[in-house]
């Protein structure tokens, strides 16, 4: 039988805030803008059963249940960012050059098992 | 740190953490596009974030590329009665991965409202004529030889100074070979129907007038060239398995 672990609302997989500020990693010399972003992460637990709020594959549906089966030998699905967003940067490069450049996947908006 | 800080950078399309050296005034036009493209990453993930709309091009950098030329000839040198600049543009500031989908030269002519004052009169014109350089000329050597003329144009300057827009795509993904980048050269000349010397503005009964060096007063003039480049490995569709 599996073993069924309460989880509560706090501890579920799910975007948690992460505001990056360029300062904190010594880059404000040469990034112009933004001067930081929120970029948030992923963190909680894909629990058993995962609910609609998990947005669980399919994939981690069968995982969750072959690791209620057997839960030394199958983790627990991760919890992973689903959907990103992209951020522009304006920066100066080692010739002083203005340089405006798009980054995908940088902004995690969605969380999903 | 360091080692982890470069594979970040690099994942990031740098190879080291940049280094300016100054901080140079960032282009209206690229605040606009910053700001244009902050917002709609705010509305909406619909938008191609690949594309470039402001040019019509697909990529996702922008680049100002500075000009590193200097002076030819003023006034004085051999080029007479007009003004010649070599422009530079370091293309290998892309990384080999990069496309280059546009390179775009833009001149700007600006009077210096401090050295020029308006009721200073200067031409209402220029004659200004762009040449590609071919190959390295010996000092003493006639350059006349080794440069094909790219443009001929006038440009107005009156009631404001204008400007200059140029699509040198070809030529720039030329220069991105090593060993194949020797820059332009540009001559501005006053419109010789406009030129206005100091007898002719004695003629004019211009009281107000200052004269003004041995011939005329050109404006400023200052050259970027806009690139916009794809880097495929950034720009990725998502795989659908």
């Amino acid at each position: 039988s599996a073993v069924y672990l309460p989880v509560t609302p706090s501890n579920v997989c799910k975007p948690r805030r992460l505001y990056i500020d360029f300062k904190d990693v010594g880059w404000q010399d040469w990034i112009i803008a933004p001067q930081g972003y929120l970029a948030n992460y992923c963190h909680g637990e894909c629990p058993f059963p995962l609910s609609e709020s998990l947005n669980g594959t399919n994939h981690a549906i069968l995982q969750t249940l072959v690791h209620s089966l057997d839960p030394r030998g199958t983790p627990q699905p991760c919890c992973v960012p689903i959907r990103l967003s992209p951020v522009s940067m304006l920066y100066y490069d080692n010739n002083d050059n203005v340089v405006l450049r798009h980054y995908q996947d940088m902004v995690v908006d969605e969380c999903g098992c | 740190l360091k080692t982890q800080e470069r594979l970040f950078l690099n994942s990031l399309g740098l190879s080291a953490r940049p280094k300016p050296s100054a901080h140079r005034r960032v282009p209206s036009v690229l605040w606009r596009m910053f700001k244009s493209t902050s917002t709609r990453d705010n509305d909406t993930h619909e938008s191609d974030p690949c594309m470039v709309s402001e040019y019509g091009v697909r990529g996702n950098i922008v680049r100002f590329v500075q000009d590193q030329g200097r002076l030819v000839s003023g006034w004085s040198g051999s080029c007479h009665g007009c003004v010649e600049k070599h422009l530079f543009f370091n293309m290998s500031v892309l990384q080999p991965v990069e496309q280059l989908s546009l390179a775009q030269l833009e001149i700007k002519f600006q009077w210096d409202m401090f050295r020029t004052p308006r009721f200073v009169l200067g031409p209402q014109a220029l004659s200004v004529s762009l040449y590609k350089v071919l190959r390295a000329t010996l000092r003493g050597a006639s350059h006349e030889a080794n440069r094909r003329l790219v443009l001929s144009q006038s440009v107005q300057l009156e009631p404001e100074p204008g400007s200059l827009t140029l699509d040198l795509t070809a030529l720039a993904e030329n220069w991105r070979k090593p060993g194949h980048n020797y820059g332009l050269v540009l001559e501005l000349q006053p419109h010789p129907a406009h030129t206005l010397t100091t007898d002719t503005f004695m003629a004019q009964n211009l009281a107000n007038a200052v004269p003004f060096g041995p011939t005329v007063t050109l404006p400023d003039f200052h050259a970027s060239l806009v690139a916009v480049s794809l880097n495929p490995l950034q720009c990725r569709s998502r795989q659908k398995r």
